[in-house]
């Protein structure tokens, strides 16, 4: 547990960080292709003309997310791990230098695709945000329980393929919310836009209380 | 690296005790959601009037799984790692003195859905399927080279899904081929059925040679 209690410290460390620039962090997780980089593309299509947003997308190998991310015209840095299966607060404190914090008002850190091993690394975020794609079944919230306990929010991915899919949206918000009673769910769609102002307004209002 | 050099010399252990009774083993694995499960209850419903099989379930908690499992009246055990992403042989290890081996043909380890550590561990299996569902997104072999580096089968599940998502077949199979030159491709539906025949009639081939 020493490597726990190490990025622990350095967590905190990165917390006083943001705080100290006022800027809003968030850490966005999920299995691999639930549609984090997807939700990211509406929601700085959303917000980047009325809020200075900075990336850190986190992957084990390759730069396909921070390729997408560019072309909205908002810095972004891709962290490789090389190997591991979740970023921690080492990995994200070494780029921070890469920002300007006094220039941003958010940061989101997209964190490798990975159900289990994120939910233990804190980076110094503000909240965790986790995506649970309707395709992946509705199970997961037993079957993976940490994630959503730890999760500030649940968007719940993919709704325009329920027709297609056997997901029990109530089950699953209930399994989510026997873990986490605070969890706010979101039901949206990257592909089609449907749900996705309530995240937005959400978002913008923890932007607000991070000033 | 320890981790690794120690995992590989139990990794032998058991296979050595599979080749003694002449057993078969798959180590199934995917990212979550991906439909291993689902692809292994068709299974059982095709091979196991004909052949003896066995099944260990992989997971962090429950046993939602094994569940599923248990009404195709194959012995079946669920190993819950508690924490820990992936399986390893050790887990495995464990578990081998509840099944005799002698009255099994096969034995299906179907793994933790993760797409990054269960590449990295042998469990001592014959062959590493791997799952991958066009829901995840095309970009999954470049993004996670490893699990498609160490596959000797790719099922691409969720073929009925394509027309309500953008995943290119042709990429994920070239990229996929591009790290591991032998890899077996079988698009595959496990709500359809679609595309299982040439899977059942490959697993079978491998069954023989394992006698
Ligand atoms: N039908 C449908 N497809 C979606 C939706 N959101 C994302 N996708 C698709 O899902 C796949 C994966 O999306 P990504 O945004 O790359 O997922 P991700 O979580 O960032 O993936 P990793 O970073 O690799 O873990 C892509 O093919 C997307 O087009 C959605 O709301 N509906
Ligand atoms: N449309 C469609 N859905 C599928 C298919 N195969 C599985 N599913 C669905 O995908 C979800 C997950 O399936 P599972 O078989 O539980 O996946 P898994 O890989 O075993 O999941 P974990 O063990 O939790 O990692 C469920 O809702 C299934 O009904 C398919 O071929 N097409
Ligand atoms: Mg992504
Ligand atoms: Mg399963
Ligand atoms: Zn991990
Ligand atoms: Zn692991």
């Amino acid at each position: 547990h020493e490597i726990l209690a190490d990025n622990e410290a350095l967590a905190n460390h990165n917390r006083a960080h943001f705080l100290a620039h006022g800027v809003y962090v968030l850490n966005l997780m999920s299995a691999p292709g639930a549609g984090k980089t997807s939700l990211l593309e509406r929601t700085l299509a959303e917000l980047s003309p009325r809020y200075r947003i900075g990336v850190i997308e986190g992957d084990v190998y390759g730069r396909e997310d921070a390729d997408r991310i560019e072309k909205h015209g908002v810095p972004v840095v891709q962290i490789n791990t090389g190997g591991a299966c979740h970023l921690d607060a080492h990995l994200v404190h070494d780029q921070l230098e890469r920002f300007d914090l006094d220039q941003l008002d958010v940061l989101v850190i997209e964190n490798v695709g990975n159900l289990v091993c994120p939910a233990e690394f804190d980076l110094g975020e503000t909240d965790k945000v986790m995506v649970l794609s309707v395709a992946e079944g509705d199970d997961k919230p037993k079957k993976y329980p940490v994630m959503f306990h730890v999760a500030r929010v649940l968007l719940l991915n993919k709704i325009d393929l329920l027709p297609h899919v056997s997901f029990d949206v109530a089950r699953a918000t209930r399994d989510a919310r026997a873990l986490n009673l605070d969890l706010d769910v979101f039901p949206v769609s990257a592909t089609t836009g449907e749900g996705l102002e309530p995240w937005y307004r959400w978002l913008e209002g923890r932007i607000a209380r991070a000033k």
